[in-house]
């Protein structure tokens, strides 16, 4: 464990805390995707497959049913709650995110380190997490109106996966049988770099201090 | 530490 990848795993848990506690506290998820946050769902359940089989660390696995937990709540609370569901804005959040899971499934399966099952979903797992914020993003885009918290937890997100990278290059530089994880590097490069302009767009409001407005 | 072939990240 390094800094780089334990700051990033606190953001990364932020990003959800702050969006379950906006869920929990406005008791709405007006502005929330609940297409991605249905891709997380889905990455956590096919990377987190061995969290009954593996033993990593106390710190890994408590952190794994944390954010399985919290991503099945957040669906909970958007599909079910009898006042957050009616704050969902259905018909914004558009994006055919079918073609995703199909299009990461299809990578998978041609891409991957070993041909196994677990590697398989391990890899569609980290090919689906890069993409997983378009959906969040498009919506984003068309409703304008960018809430602070749903733009931290957007701007959280996108922290966690950029001090991964950190930590890929020091895991690189100090680890000797570490190279061959390029496969995980290149999508988590993709990954970061979707949330580029959001981020442009995020500090340029926070720096002029006012409203976050993504161009249309 | 994991082996090579665990993922040891989250």
């Amino acid at each position: 464990m390094n800094i780089f990848r334990f700051a990033g795993d606190m953001m990364h848990l932020l990003s959800v805390v702050v969006l379950l506690l906006k869920i929990h506290k406005m008791k709405s998820c007006a502005g929330i995707s609940l297409k991605t946050q249905e891709l997380y769902a889905l990455v956590f359940i096919c990377r987190y497959l061995d969290i009954f089989t593996g033993f990593i660390s106390l710190y890994n696995t408590i952190m794994k049913i944390v954010f399985l937990a919290s991503a099945f709540s957040i669906l909970w609370y958007m599909r079910s709650h009898k006042v957050v569901r009616q704050t969902y804005d259905k018909d914004q959040d558009t994006f055919r995110h079918y073609f995703l899971i199909l299009a990461c499934m299809v990578l998978a399966l041609l891409v991957h380190h070993k041909f196994t099952f677990r590697e398989v979903m391990w890899t569609f797992s980290i090919y689906l997490e890069a993409v997983a914020i378009l959906p969040q993003l498009v919506m984003l885009q068309r409703t304008r109106n960018i809430d602070n918290l749903t733009g931290n937890y957007v701007f959280f997100l996108g922290t966690y996966r950029g001090l991964y990278m950190l930590n890929w290059v020091y895991r690189y530089l100090t680890e000797v049988h570490y190279h061959h994880r390029w496969l995980t590097w290149i999508s988590g490069f993709i990954q970061t770099a979707l949330y580029a302009d959001f981020f442009y767009y995020y500090v340029k409001s926070w720096r002029n201090n006012e409203k976050l407005q993504l161009p249309a | 530490k994991s082996s090579g072939h665990g993922h040891d990240e989250l």
